[in-house]
């Protein structure tokens, strides 16, 4: 009867040398709501599988996490969102890639886990299936933030080469 | 990349994980975080495992999936599985972070970066949040 729930929540570029103690402060803060919304789930009896999902989508919603809205982009100055789903009693999975319309990713995956014969899909097709699924989709302006805008500019006037992990902003 | 681990009060276990992916990615590249065994895992005979880091070292090592096979078929304790892989991403040349959740109500997590964003709670009371 005992449970338990544990997050993580990627920001991109933060050491402790690049963190003031406001933004460690607001970060703590974000992580505390997206933990209190899987807890919730938890603590009134619900599921694994409804409390990761409840935690996700609120990191997705905060700008501060590298997922949804906050996502960093890509070369060509888009947000392309990945996410997945596992539920270990019946191990029945979903997954998707290269979305740019889904508000939450992770919604979609596990609407592919529950309402298609598949596992993972991918790119338009996986926004045409949310689409007819009722997923809510937004513009993709609502991903887009300030901060990882400037963050791609920094990175291509590095020219660091194939991947960002010199700045770690993934 | 986000992610969470969670059993509930059957004992069941669960993983999401959701990502923006690398800053400047092209060709369509895709990590370990959509790719289920990767960077996302749940077996109820083993654990829920969500992954973070460089995701093309996370592949190759199907890191979630090993993790819960080294459980389920060697016995061994979820903290010493996940940071047996995280050092297989290492000598690959990769880094990240793991958290994990057991059927039992364990929950931990492992990194072989600066900081791992990280949190937790649990049904003893246990609420705890920490970044480096």
């Amino acid at each position: 009867s005992r449970w338990a729930i544990a997050i993580h929540g990627g920001a991109g570029s933060m050491t402790p040398e690049t963190m003031d103690a406001a933004g460690v402060a607001a970060h703590e803060a974000a992580l505390g709501v997206a933990l209190d919304a899987g807890t919730a789930v938890l603590k009134a009896g619900g599921s694994a599988l409804d409390a990761v999902c409840a935690a996700v989508s609120a990191l997705e919603d905060d700008p501060h996490f590298n997922a949804g809205r906050g996502a960093v982009f890509t070369y060509h100055g888009t947000n392309e969102l990945d996410a997945a789903v596992m539920d270990g009693a019946s191990r029945g999975a979903g997954a998707v890639c290269g979305v740019t319309h889904t508000r939450n990713p992770v919604s979609l995956a596990r609407t592919v886990m529950e309402k298609s014969p598949h596992v993972f899909l991918s790119g338009a097709g996986a926004e045409e299936f949310a689409r007819e699924q009722g997923v809510e989709q937004v513009d993709p302006d609502w991903f887009a933030t300030e901060a990882r805008w400037q963050q791609l500019q920094e990175l291509k006037a590095k020219k660091l080469g194939w991947f960002d992990a010199g700045l770690k902003y993934g | 990349t986000v992610g969470a681990v969670a059993v509930d009060a059957g004992g069941h276990v669960a993983a999401a994980t959701s990502t923006g992916g690398l800053t400047g990615k092209r060709w369509g590249r895709i990590g370990d975080s959509p790719l289920i065994g990767a960077g996302t895992y749940a077996d109820d005979r083993a654990a829920a495992v969500s992954c973070t880091g460089s995701g093309e070292q996370f592949i190759r090592a199907a890191v979630a999936h090993e993790i819960c096979a080294r459980m389920r078929l060697g016995g061994e304790g979820p903290q010493s599985a996940t940071e047996a892989v995280l050092a297989e991403v290492g000598e690959m040349g990769g880094v990240g972070g793991v958290i994990y959740a057991t059927p039992t109500g364990e929950t931990g997590f492992a990194f072989t970066t600066p900081g791992m964003f990280r949190a937790r709670a649990d049904s003893d009371g246990l609420r705890e949040v920490g970044m480096f």
